[in-house]
């Protein structure tokens, strides 16, 4: 996260760090439910195979991960069948934790957004994780305030690339407060007007070159669009295994 | 090795690098779209800018900034001497790569960096032009050929010879000097297919794949042609209507036992199942709390909050048709609901249906952070 700060322990009980082999943290994911979380599909790329992967949760520290972390492996990788490498779009995946984890002050999972449920443009809203700083990789958690953008100020941003209906922007003029590499698969919330609870509407999956000086904002998978789609999943890898 | 592992000597798993044997560069067909109209097919890895493979080429962001900067019309081989870095050629006799001439360096770089110190990027590090060689020097290098074209296949060439990129194509904004991007922009003048009824072009493959993409989803209309008997797919195959919600799955994208529970009617809590393409209300006889809760999560609706059995509407059209709890409807664990119930009969002794309502577990609270973060009193 560019720009952002260091969040607070317990402050983002949904923010897990999805881990492979000696790489240790590759990417964010987020936790919607006792065994179920969320990411991007791009993690995966050449690397499809659950047991390669496991799933922290309740950490602040990469490094100390302390008395609130549950780590579990992953049961099943379901990749949206519609990924595109190359426009980056249907960027989302649905991750089975091989058991539940025990909710705790630190470990929660978030709400998911109602059907066809949005963030209204100039909202601000949250990101957080483990990625590039802009001058460093940092082990504490980190967390931004960024301001969502319409799709079309935001298509204006990127050239090369179209916005399509599954992405969602936020950010401001490159180099205040923005994801970064590290940080793909994790949250964008917003606070809801109760003031009490927070709902996932994006995660972080592209951008343009985060510590470069070139204008844009962060793109995030619509988690609106794809809820359907998640739930059918949970239902099916809960109900229908062969 | 500094180059990619060595290939296998006999065809078996590739051997471990003999630190004797540095020379393990070899030539691979080249694969990124932006640079598969170059006069030769043939790269090797790494590359000119570090990358190690062209997967790491196609997403490194040199490759997003050049097809940008082209369109700039900076210099006229930028794309040629671009692809030279990315994907260098390789020959395939040597199995060396042939680096681009000093020349074509220092051309597009003096013509070119200036436009990206407009946006405060800098010139690709890299590619420093002291490492090429001269053109007139004896070691081979590349200089663009006549008939080199300046457009990548990612690009749309505007009638006037300028490039813009492939998605500025009838994207409704004049991109091109003359325009010519927003000619021509029926369908089937770009191999597409046109909705029915609408402007919206998709690409042949996306008609009958199982996803919507036209308004009104026509084109996943009339993609399959079932018997009488069957029932279509969400990817079009067909099942037999007794297959459908029995629990198991029949269509190979398990599409035959989606939405066979919900909860309706105006109160939206009376449990109905559609089993074997029909659709039942549930006898409350047997019914048990375990039922109601496999009904919220399997819907995904978090927990049951309130269940009750709602009597029968009596003089409702057409005769009612009821599901029973199964008598083994506990040994079947893991199943969804519509596995534990069957079809008995048309009658439900006690005329009661079985209504539940869900309310959602409780999600997105900080609890670590007290009730109100922001709100304490000072």
């Amino acid at each position: 996260i560019l720009g952002g700060r260091v969040s607070r322990r317990g402050a983002w009980p949904w923010q897990c760090s999805l881990q492979s082999g000696q790489s240790g943290h590759v990417c964010g994911c987020v936790l919607i439910s006792r065994q179920w979380a969320l990411t991007v599909a791009h993690c995966f790329e050449g690397r499809e195979n659950a047991e390669l992967w496991k799933v922290v949760l309740g950490l602040t520290n990469l490094d100390h991960p302390g008395p609130h972390s549950q780590t579990r492996s992953v049961r099943a990788i379901i990749v949206h069948p519609r990924y595109n490498r190359a426009v980056v779009d249907y960027d989302i995946s649905v991750v089975q934790l091989d058991s539940e984890v025990e909710e705790t002050a630190h470990v929660r999972p978030v709400c998911l957004p109602q059907p066809g449920q949005l963030p209204s443009p100039d909202s601000y809203c949250y990101i957080t994780g483990w990625g590039h700083m802009g001058n460093r990789m940092p082990f504490k958690l980190q967390e931004g305030e960024v301001r969502i953008i319409s799709m079309s100020q935001c298509q204006s941003y990127f050239d090369m690339k179209t916005i399509t209906p599954r992405m969602l922007c936020a950010g401001y003029e490159a180099g205040t407060v923005d994801s970064c590499m590290g940080d793909s698969g994790g949250p964008l919330v917003c606070e809801e007007e109760d003031g009490l609870h927070w709902r996932l509407f994006g995660l972080t999956s592209w951008g343009s070159v985060c510590f470069s000086k070139v204008l844009g904002p962060g793109v995030y998978s619509n988690v609106t669009h794809f809820t359907p789609w998640i739930q059918q999943q949970i239902y099916i890898h809960t109900y229908l295994t062969d | 090795c500094m180059s990619p592992p060595c290939q296998p000597a006999c065809g078996g798993a590739s051997a471990a690098c003999d630190p004797r044997n540095t020379n393990c560069s070899r030539c691979e067909p080249i694969t990124l779209e932006l640079c598969m109209n170059l006069p030769y097919n043939l790269t090797s890895f790494p590359n000119y800018l570090g990358h190690l493979s062209q997967r790491e080429s196609s997403v490194s962001w040199e490759s997003s900034l050049f097809p940008a900067l082209v369109q700039t019309g900076c210099y006229q081989y930028l794309m040629f001497y671009a692809c030279t870095l990315l994907v260098p050629k390789c020959d395939p006799v040597s199995l060396q790569k042939v680096p681009p001439c000093r020349s074509l360096c220092r051309s597009a770089k003096e013509k070119c960096e200036s436009v990206l110190g407009i946006v405060g990027l800098q010139w690709p590090e890299d590619s420093d032009c002291g490492q090429f060689p001269e053109d007139r020097g004896n070691a081979t290098c590349l200089l663009p050929e006549d008939g080199v074209d300046e457009c990548s296949p990612s690009h749309f060439k505007c009638r006037s010879g300028r490039c813009v990129l492939g998605s500025k194509r009838c994207d409704g904004h004049l991109d091109c000097d003359d325009h010519s991007d927003e000619d021509n922009c029926g369908c089937s003048e770009r191999a597409l297919w046109e909705c029915p009824g609408s402007k919206v072009c998709i690409k042949p493959t996306m008609i009958c794949d199982g996803f919507p993409d036209c308004p009104l989803q026509v084109d996943e209309a009339n993609c399959s042609v079932c018997r009488d008997n069957e029932l279509a797919c969400n990817n079009h195959q067909c099942v037999h209507r007794t297959l459908w919600c029995d629990g198991k799955k029949h269509c190979s994208d398990s599409s035959d036992e989606w939405d066979c529970v919900s909860l309706s009617d105006q109160s939206g809590s009376v449990l109905t199942v559609f089993k074997t393409a029909a659709e039942y209300q549930v006898c409350a006889d047997e019914w048990n709390p375990d039922l109601s809760r496999l009904t919220c999560n399997q819907l995904g609706l978090g927990v049951p909050s309130s269940v009750s059995m709602v009597p029968d509407q009596p003089g409702v059209p057409g005769r009612r048709r009821w599901l029973h709890v199964h008598p083994e409807w506990s040994l079947r664990n893991g199943s969804a609901l519509q596995a534990r119930l069957e079809k008995r009969s048309h009658a439900c002794h006690s005329r009661r249906r079985v209504s539940v309502l869900c309310a959602r577990e409780e999600c997105g609270l900080r609890p670590a952070l007290g009730l109100h973060p922001h709100r304490t009193k000072r």
